[in-house]
């Protein structure tokens, strides 16, 4: 209700120069880089906002030197399982996972540095055949994976050597966990999104499963980047990759939906939709013909801000409680942008490109 | 969002939720 009453920012007014280009890092020994993240990195007493950079093959820790120059710090190799992801680990140092696989995730390893004996490590932390992986505050990972039988809902502690403690189940729903989110401001709860359109919220302490939210089948392939809870409400921002077009749906890259856990019932807040110009194209063939894939190809969600590269090359920063574009970052004269992700804060946007290049940009 | 929308809101759901759910 709130959104439709705001008037939409015409594209004109959306700065680029919103967006300050403050550095750039080029990964010449990588293919294709598959993902990008900041972490804090500690070495000799200094604790420094580091990027890692992915490669199908390797992952490289990068650390900032003087005259906005980034130098490599270490290269972790891989063998035959590509790299597909990186998991950061919130509030975390010198530690951070990544998620190997094919199609989907086959295993989840942990990239460290052990001052025990001065040398940078990796270790796996699980195997099989992984939906979804979120890094939790307290350097917790959480993960959903399926066997023929049964849904596995799972959350390993880490020490910070890296060993992995004692795990803790959650208990399952029925269908299939796709995304994990944190709940700000309620430490002991999670939310997920299902392979049928639900919200779940669980108890991280008792590992309940408190409540299966339907989200409605006007708003198809939810997926949940960050839950905030208040007022007695959860606040959910769900993105929609593959929704179909329609009078309901829009072009709406992300929704901010407000449940009401007591009984259920759900209002939408806010919509983001895609800028002018970056809507959606009909897919004409294939099981999803018919289709209008939205021009959201992947994101990232911190605070109030979404960033997005859409299928039109370019990267859309929207301010999620407005609901509109607030920035927009033309595709580069050298490349189309690939990878949109923060860094520990909304003040730093990660813009990767295919060939390694990495963007950063303060906003 | 209304309360008429949502229906009665309650500022502990998380304990409420948590006591009634299976263990």
């Amino acid at each position: 209700d709130v959104v439709e009453q705001l008037t939409p920012v015409p594209l004109d007014d959306l700065r680029e120069e919103s967006l300050q280009l403050v550095s750039k890092l080029k990964d010449c020994s990588s293919s294709c880089a598959v993902d990008v993240s900041a972490v804090w990195w500690e070495a000799a007493g200094c604790r420094e906002l580091c990027v890692v950079t992915a490669s199908e093959s390797s992952v490289s820790l990068w650390k900032p030197l003087p005259a906005a120059c980034w130098g490599r710090v270490y290269t972790w190799l891989f063998g035959e399982i590509p790299v597909i992801q990186i998991v950061p680990l919130p509030d975390t140092c010198n530690l951070v996972c990544i998620a190997l696989g094919e199609l989907e995730i086959g295993e989840i390893r942990l990239l460290l540095y052990s001052s025990e004996n001065d040398s940078f490590k990796q270790s796996l932390v699980k195997t099989g055949n992984i939906k979804a992986v979120l890094g939790l505050k307290g350097r917790r990972l959480v993960s959903s994976s399926r066997t023929v039988q049964e849904q596995q809902v799972e959350i390993v502690s880490l020490s910070e050597a890296g060993r992995s403690k004692d795990g803790q189940t959650l208990m399952p729903p029925e269908e299939t966990v796709l995304a994990f989110a944190e709940v700000e401001g309620m430490r002991d709860a999670l939310v997920g999104t299902t392979a049928v359109n639900s919200v779940v919220v669980w108890n991280l302490k008792t590992g309940q499963l408190l409540r299966k939210m339907h989200i409605g089948y006007s708003y198809p392939a939810s997926i949940c980047h960050r839950a905030y809870s208040d007022a007695g409400l959860l606040f959910v921002v769900l993105s929609h990759p593959h929704a179909k077009e329609s009078e309901s749906c829009g072009n709406a890259a992300f929704r901010v939906i407000a449940f009401n856990p007591t009984t259920a019932r759900s209002a939408a807040v806010t919509f983001s939709s895609l800028p002018p110009g970056h809507a959606g194209r009909q897919v004409p063939r294939g099981p999803r013909a018919g289709f209008v894939i939205l021009g959201y190809l992947e994101g990232d969600v911190k605070d109030a801000s979404a960033a997005a590269v859409l299928t039109s090359g370019a990267i859309a920063v929207w301010d999620l409680l407005l609901g509109c574009c607030v920035a927009l970052l033309p595709p580069d004269p050298a490349g189309t942008w690939a990878l949109a992700r923060w860094a520990t804060t909304t003040a730093c946007l990660l813009a990767g490109q295919r060939d390694g290049t990495v963007c950063l940009y303060r906003y | 969002c209304s309360e008429s929308d949502l229906g009665p809101i309650s500022l502990n759901w998380f304990e409420e939720l948590s006591a009634e759910a299976p263990s």
